[in-house]
């Protein structure tokens, strides 16, 4: 089967996108085939996977308010030929009150992904993993995100306002597992920014690995440079610089994924 | 007159509460009148200022969706007597759905926040300055920021995606300025949490002042644990470490932005 992540927390700036593209790259670079669905209007995930997503280049926009075949909307990522992109676009950032009046509003991203996956998978070349980068809200495109995906990752960053919003995000999925789907469930928690020289970090990590046990990987993300100025030259660290200890955490961090798969 | 800033930024994470709480602190211990009001569900504003705004609370949310009045909402901060806040609660966060079908749905919070300044004003109190803490996101909420506020404060953190959602918040503040509040200007730009240490920050810091000139406050604000820190001791830095880096910078951002007041 297909496994389907959500990447989602609504506070900002916890690593969604960066934990997207690096889990994404490095699930590529074993030869998987994944799918990143970039669903921030900012479009950092197209931008780290080096596709271009200027004002007016089609992208999710188009599968889930217009209708249109992903199939025909996705850009393979030039680093990566196994990884495909359906990118953001400007046009996105309307997309919100937009499909407030639309019929099935909740579902519409969910019912491009299914028909995309059946292409694919009659083309002889089954997509693996799909990861879904999700803006920070809690609004209708994070919806659709909860309503298409089967597991949620959620980055948590080692900060203090971290926990903060945890409890509203946990809500949220147990409201979109009663009415929108039920299959969706927690799987993954990754630690960001984990930075070993504070107190801060290390609180904040212990009280998320007493909440939530065994979901959160057991390799952290630590704070490094090398991760924060990869997406300036359009790439992920993990070409930007192998040997970093951020390469190095994210492949871990992959690896710990695909493990768990055999545990579900 | 009032100042009512807005502190904007799509993009998640860039230091918006640490801005809005800091300098607000910091304007209060010149003696000012403060009042921020806490637009994000999450409440990150709420808490660094020690307010309590557990569920149920009656906060913004009853202001702009209920109609209530403001002056029976607001919190005095325990470590500021001259700093109130308007409380953001849990209830919020469907706020952004409801806030769609409602009359006069841009304008509620400048409504309510109008006649609050006026009780204030006939009561003797005048209030000196108004800061609004946005989620991460242009939505309804913003909005109703921006159509509340004068001048626009941006953070803008130093690293590699801070640029990219630049040109769309530009574009919607036009969009507000032309359609709902012409008085609407960007006036302050605040560089954050600057590390002198890595090329990437300075790399952004200066791409930042050639774009936006003398708006840019003098004073960068570095990255500082002490910083991150002080929210989960429920205060602002400038209490919790008041002769750290952390604390000396904000305390001399709000002196430019009390100075900048006469030139505007
Ligand atoms: N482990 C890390 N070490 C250092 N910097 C990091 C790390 N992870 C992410 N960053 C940087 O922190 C910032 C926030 O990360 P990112 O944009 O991935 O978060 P996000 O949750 O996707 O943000 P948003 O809420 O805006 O979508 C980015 O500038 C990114 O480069
Ligand atoms: N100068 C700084 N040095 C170190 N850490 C900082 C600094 N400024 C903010 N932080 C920390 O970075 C994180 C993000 O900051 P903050 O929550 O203020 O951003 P925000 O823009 O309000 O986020 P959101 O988009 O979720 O509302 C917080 O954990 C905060 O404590
Ligand atoms: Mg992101
Ligand atoms: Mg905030």
């Amino acid at each position: 089967d297909t496994r389907i992540f959500v990447v989602a927390n609504q506070k900002g700036g916890v690593g969604k996108t960066t934990t997207t593209v690096n889990v994404a790259a490095a699930l590529a670079m074993r030869g998987l085939q994944v799918l990143v669905v970039d669903l921030d209007p900012q479009g950092n995930a197209s931008t780290a996977l080096n596709i271009p997503h200027a004002e007016g280049t089609p992208g999710v926009y188009e599968a889930i308010v217009e209708g249109d075949d992903i199939v025909d909307l996705v850009q393979t990522c030039p680093e990566h030929p196994t990884l495909d992109v359906l990118p953001a676009s400007i046009d996105l950032a309307g997309a919100e009150i937009e499909l407030v009046s639309l019929v099935a509003r909740e579902s519409r991203l969910d019912k491009a992904l299914q028909s995309y996956l059946d292409v694919r998978e009659r083309a002889g070349r089954r997509v693996d993993y799909v990861l879904i980068d999700c803006p920070p809200s809690l609004g209708l495109l994070t919806v659709n995100a909860m309503v298409a995906g089967r597991e949620v990752l959620i980055p948590i960053q080692c900060e203090y306002y971290a926990l903060e919003g945890l409890g509203q995000l946990l809500r949220n999925i147990d409201l979109v597992q009663a009415h929108l789907n039920p299959r969706l469930q927690v799987t993954t928690i990754l630690l960001t920014m984990f930075d070993a020289r504070t107190n801060l970090s290390a609180g904040v990590a212990q009280e998320v690995r007493e909440h939530f046990h065994e979901k959160v990987l057991r390799t952290a993300i630590p704070r490094s440079v090398r991760i924060s100025e990869a997406p300036s030259y359009q790439q992920t660290v993990l070409t930007y610089d192998p040997t970093s200890s951020g390469a190095l955490s994210y492949l871990e961090a992959a690896r710990e994924i695909t493990v768990m798969a055999k545990r579900l």
